[in-house]
C-alpha cells in the first residue's frame, strides 16, 4: 500500500 | 499600467488551458521582468509554476508590478472567442479592477474586445528551492502523454525507475501489470530530430511512485512543447517540466507516493 504525500512535506509555505 | 501582446495569442490559450483544471483561480504576478503563476490543488499534492520572460512578447511594458487575481474558466470563456492566429493583448491599470483582453484577425479585420473582471485571490505560495536531481529524462511530450495515458487504464500508479539505459514507467492493477521502457537514444543519430529522442542525465539510478491522475493533468500541456523534462531524485517531489522556446516554461511538481 503506498501513501500518498503531500508538497508541504517537501516546500514551505512563503 | 501594465501591457502585453503576443503575435500567437494561442500560445495564450494552451497555457491557461493547461493550468485550469489543476488550480481554480491564480494570481498572474507581473513585474518588469515577466509574468509568474504559482498554483497548487487543493489538496497540496501538485503544484504548478508558470513563468513567462518579456523577451517573450512582442510588446511588453510594465511600470509597476501588478497582481492580476484571475478565475482561469471564466478567461478560458473569453479566449475561446479568439481566432486561431489572432494577435492578443492584454491591459491592465495599476489599481484597476479588470483587465483587457483583445484578439486582434493578422489582416486587423476583426477586433474583439474583452474586460475580465479580477479577483482579489490570497493564495498560499510554496518556496520551491532550486535542486539538483538525480536523474533527468528529456523525451518526446507526445510519447509521455500517451504512456501516461495508456497506463493509467491499467493502474492508478506510475512507478518511474531511472538507469543510465533507460526509463521504465511501470504499473500494476486489478487486471494484471505492465511497464513500458524507453532506451535512451543512441548519441550517435547526429541527423535524428533532437525532439524525438530520449535524453537521460544520470548522477545515480531512482525510483519513484507517482499518481497517474495528476501525470494526465500535466500532459495537458503537451500542445506546447515538443519535448517534455521528468527530474527525479530520492523521495522528492517529480517536476515534470514543459519549455515553450523563449516565451518560458510551465513546471509541474507532484509529490511522491510512498510504500508504507
Amino acid at each position: 500500500k503506498s501513501s500518498q504525500k503531500r508538497l508541504d512535506s517537501y516546500f514551505k509555505l512563503i | 499600467m501594465f501591457e502585453c501582446a503576443l503575435i500567437q495569442g494561442e500560445l495564450f490559450r494552451k497555457l491557461i488551458a493547461s493550468v485550469q483544471d489543476l488550480v481554480q483561480d491564480g494570481n498572474f504576478m507581473c513585474d518588469a521582468n515577466g509574468i509568474s503563476l504559482q498554483g497548487m490543488d487543493s489538496s497540496h499534492v501538485a503544484l504548478v509554476a508558470l513563468a513567462l520572460k518579456k523577451e517573450g512578447f512582442v510588446e511588453y511594458r510594465c511600470d509597476r508590478d501588478v497582481t492580476l487575481g484571475i478565475n482561469f474558466a471564466n478567461l478560458a470563456k473569453m479566449l475561446k472567442c479568439m481566432g486561431a492566429k489572432d494577435r492578443l493583448s492584454i491591459r491592465a491599470q495599476d489599481e484597476g479592477d479588470s483587465a483587457s483582453f483583445v484578439f486582434e484577425s493578422e489582416d486587423s479585420s476583426r477586433v474583439s474586445n474583452f474586460e475580465l473582471k479580477l479577483m482579489q485571490i490570497d493564495q498560499e505560495q510554496l518556496g520551491v528551492p532550486e535542486t539538483q536531481y538525480k536523474a533527468v529524462i528529456r523525451m518526446p511530450s507526445s510519447e509521455f502523454q500517451r504512456i501516461c495515458k495508456d497506463l493509467s487504464a491499467i493502474g492508478d500508479t506510475v512507478s518511474i525507475s531511472v538507469t543510465k539505459e533507460a526509463v521504465k514507467f511501470s504499473v500494476g492493477g486489478d487486471i494484471g501489470s505492465g511497464d513500458m521502457s524507453l532506451r535512451q537514444s543512441e548519441s550517435g543519430d547526429v541527423d535524428g530530430d533532437d525532439s524525438e529522442k530520449v535524453m537521460i542525465e544520470l548522477e545515480e539510478p531512482v525510483q519513484q511512485n507517482f499518481a497517474l491522475r495528476y501525470l494526465n493533468n500535466f500532459t495537458k500541456a503537451t500542445a506546447l512543447s515538443k519535448t517534455v523534462t521528468l527530474s527525479l531524485g530520492t523521495d522528492m517531489p517529480l517536476v515534470t517540466e514543459y519549455k515553450m522556446d523563449n516565451l518560458g516554461s510551465i513546471r509541474y511538481y507532484l509529490a511522491p507516493k510512498i510504500d508504507e
